[in-house]
Order: C-alpha cells, then sequence, then structure tokens
C-alpha cells in the first residue's frame, strides 16, 4: 500500500459526505445504497464513522461529471480514467468525482459502482495506489462479485496504518481473521493450484492470480486471472498446453476451457466427458502434456490416465497408480508441466522433477520457477 | 538523425504512452535545450510504470505495456505529483 505524502489523513474520524448528483445509469436508490456500502468498507476496520448530509458542504462531496467538470482533471470519455478522489483536506480534499461517460451497473456489466467507489474512497481517506494486484488500492479495475467482496489485507494494513483497527471489533485488537491476501511467489509454504507452458512461458495459478515466468528472464509477473481472462474462474484445478492443437486446456470441476495464445477460444466451458474420460473422472487435479509419448497426462486422486488427443480415448491399461509411474511424489500431485523435456509434478511446497525417462532428478520447492 | 518515420502504431503507442506517463507518472517535457542524456525521460518513465505494475523492465512499449496503460483505471497518479 501506500499513503500520500506527509501521510496526510483526517484530523477527525466523524466524517460528512453529500451526493451532490446521479448518474443515470442507476436507479437513485441502487446509487445509494453502492456509495454506502464503499464507504462501509473502510468504517468496518476503522474508527472511522460517516454521516450522510443533503446541503451544505460535506467533508466528501460526490459528484457525477464528464470531461471537464470543475477541477483542472478532465475526463477522457468511455473507459480510461473512470473517476478520481482528492486526498483528506479542506476545500476539494475528499471529494470523489466519477466520470459520467462510463457506464456504472450494480452487476458486472459495464463498471461496478461500489467497486469504484469503494477505491476511490480510499484516496478520500488518504491512501494512494498499491502495488499489489490483489489490493483494492491497485490502480486497475477488475470486476469481483460485490457480495463476496472483502477488503484485501493490504488495504487494511494500509488505513489501519493512518487511522488504526475499528475500536468496536475485538476492542480495537487488530482483527483475527485478516483479510484476503495476494499469494506471495515467495513463500517457502506456496502451494499451487495449477501449471502450464504457453508458447515458451510458464503459468502458474494460484486463488485468483496467476503469475508469468518467462523462461529469458528470471523476472516474474502476477496478475489477477480476471486481468486476462474475465470469463475463466478462480481457482483452476489443472491446466495444460497440447503442442498437438496449440491451445492451453484449463479444467475446473468437470468443466473445460481452452486459451489460443492468450485469447478464450469460444465455445467453451464444455464437460470433460467431451474428452472422453471416463464418467467417474468428475475433477482433474493436475494435467501435462508428455512431449515423449506424445499423449496428454491427468492426475486424479491418485490415480493416473494416459490420454490420446487424436483418438480422444485413454490409452490401454489406464488409469495406473501415481506412484507406479512417478515414483516419490506421493499419492497426489496438485499440479504438473513439462518444460525442455524434464516434467515437474508439484505436491505441496514441493516440487519433483523428472527426466524424460520419468527418473526423479530433484526435490525442490514450488516456487522454483518464481524468481525468489 | 532524422526522426525516423514510425509506422502508425508505434506512433499511436508512443502518444499513448506519453499521455499516460504524463498523468499518471509525471512524465514533464524538458524545457530548454535538449540536455544528451544517456536514457530519455520517457524511456525512465516506462521503466518506473513497469516496475509499478510488476511487468518485465524493458524500457519499450511493448505489448503488455501497452496493454496495462489501456486498461480501464483510477485517474489519480500512481507517484506523488
Amino acid at each position: 500500500y501506500s499513503t500520500f505524502q506527509g501521510n496526510i489523513k483526517w484530523p477527525k474520524t466523524s466524517l460528512t459526505y453529500r451526493i451532490e448528483n446521479y448518474t443515470p445509469d442507476m436507479a437513485v436508490q441502487d446509487v445509494d445504497r453502492a456509495l454506502e456500502r464503499a464507504l462501509q468498507v473502510w468504517a468496518k476496520v476503522t474508527p472511522l464513522r460517516f454521516t450522510r448530509i443533503y446541503s451544505g458542504t460535506a467533508d466528501i462531496m460526490i459528484s457525477f461529471g464528464a470531461g471537464v467538470h470543475g477541477d483542472y482533471y478532465p475526463f477522457d470519455g468511455p473507459d480510461g480514467t473512470l473517476a478520481h478522489a482528492f486526498a483528506p483536506s479542506e476545500g476539494i480534499g475528499g471529494d470523489a468525482h466519477f466520470d459520467e461517460d462510463e457506464t456504472f451497473t450494480s452487476g458486472s456489466m459495464g463498471y461496478n459502482l461500489f467497486l469504484v467507489a469503494a477505491h476511490e474512497f480510499g484516496h478520500s481517506l488518504g491512501l494512494s495506489h498499491s502495488t499489489d494486484p490483489g489490493a483494492l488500492m491497485f490502480p486497475v479495475y477488475s470486476y469481483v462479485d460485490p457480495d463476496t467482496f472483502s477488503l484485501p489485507q493490504d488495504d487494511i494494513k494500509g488505513i489501519q496504518f493512518l487511522y488504526g483497527p475499528n475500536p468496536d471489533v475485538d476492542g480495537g485488537n487488530p482483527d483475527p481473521n485478516p483479510g484476503p491476501t495476494t499469494p506471495n511467489a515467495c513463500d517457502p509454504r506456496l502451494s499451487l493450484d495449477a501449471a502450464t507452458t504457453l508458447r515458451g512461458e510458464k503459468i502458474l495459478f494460484k486463488g485468483s492470480f496467476f503469475w508469468r515466468s518467462f523462461s529469458q528472464s528470471s523476472q516474474v509477473e502476477q496478475h489477477r486471472i480476471k486481468y486476462f481472462w474475465p470469463e475463466l474462474p478462480d481457482n483452476i484445478d489443472a491446466a495444460y498446453e497440447s503442442l498437438e492443437s496449440d491451445r492451453v486446456y484449463l479444467f475446473k470441476g468437470n468443466q473445460v476451457w481452452a486459451l489460443f495464445g492468450y485469447d478464450i477460444v469460444q465455445g467453451y466451458p464444455k464437460s470433460i466427458t467431451t474428452l472422453g474420460l471416463p464418467r467417474s473422472v468428475t475433477k482433474i487435479d493436475a494435467a501435462v502434456y508428455d512431449e515423449q509419448s506424445r499423449k496428454a497426462l491427468f492426475f486424479t486422486g491418485n490415480q493416473i490416465y494416459s490420454y490420446d488427443e487424436a483418438t480422444r480415448k485413454v490409452d490401454q491399461g489406464f488409469p495406473k497408480s501415481i506412484k507406479d509411474v512417478f515414483p516419490g511424489i506421493g499419492n497426489k500431485v496438485d499440479a504438473a508441466l513439462q518444460d525442455r523435456g524434464f516434467t515437474y509434478l508439484f505436491n505441496g511446497q514441493y516440487m519433483m522433477e523428472y527426466s524424460y525417462t520419468r527418473r526423479a532428478l530433484r526435490v525442490l520447492y514450488t516456487n522454483y520457477f518464481l524468481g525468489c | 538523425s532524422l526522426p525516423i518515420a514510425l509506422p502508425s502504431t508505434a506512433k499511436n503507442d508512443e502518444e499513448v504512452a506519453e499521455a499516460y506517463l504524463k498523468r499518471f507518472f509525471n512524465l514533464t517535457t524538458p524545457e530548454g535545450p535538449i540536455q544528451r542524456r544517456r536514457i530519455s525521460p520517457m524511456t525512465e518513465k516506462v521503466r518506473e510504470m513497469q516496475r509499478f505494475f510488476g511487468l518485465k523492465v524493458t524500457g519499450t512499449l511493448d505489448s503488455d505495456t501497452m496493454q496495462m496503460m489501456n486498461k480501464p483505471r483510477c485517474g489519480v497518479p500512481d507517484v506523488a505529483q
């Protein structure tokens, strides 16, 4: 997180707000509710309390305007800049302006007013932008379900640095249930949901996020899954890159999605039964394309299936027990990928490296590819 | 040297990037005689923006960087003005 220079904040905890005008995109009561809920996001974790007034000058004046709208920062039409707000101070300080050229909604279409407002009110209270891609104060908009929204831990730390915790919760002791945290690549206990290659990159999935590891550089990027692929679910089960079809397949539950490069392939998700897997397989834990055998390997429970993409059939003699095919990895596999002839299987915080003859070569940490 | 005639997309990217970096990363257009500098202010600011967003730090307007610049976002600058 970051704060403004001098850690400027309000010298009081009771603040007023006034809604000066409305967007025609939403019903008045929906705007009222979205803005009230957005302020409560911050009240819940601090001593700050907000009172609405209907005339005169409030600490936080809220308005909708397009283009040049009365300050030195004109808006830019649809998309681009969605809104802005001013750091705490007298006058324009604390005020939040929303770009009327956007389409604001209560749902996932257009831009969700609650999410945009919760971010802007973070500025109104003294937070600047965060570099954490999972933080509310990250500058780029990404949709998350407002009904399940929970203020990320990065934002809680930032606002409590300025105002302290909510004295009405647990006597002001730090919340024992911290907000959601963005997976930390350098946590030695890191485990993965899924892993795949993608045209020379490695893509490692965890929760709502993924890392992009570039083979030719040690640098690793972390993004929200929905930043690139709004159609994909969080908490992916498995993923693999098919060298037959130049597709990446991603699995969750009994569904499969497909990517062509970084583009979602239309017509997905499909049921995994379309892959020809037995109906007894209701979920895939990990998947990898084996260049040696030119088969897709699916891991489910303590078993492994070898799958021929051309005939769309499971090979004779499968399933087999994982430990008979890849000795040493144990009875389950979280994620799998193949790179330069080596197969990497992930189980919890460890990753095992196998030669193309499937001989175990090394035991490494799961975050081996994440540049720590 | 004469400025090379940038292809339209590259030129457009340059314009988009310059406006973005001025607005959010405090890129300023140097006044007075152009000082000969090892790295242009624009390249420095591209690097700063890539570091902020955890992108590969290349200093160039690669597709990932342009994609990030075109994402809908908050209008408050990312660095202190």
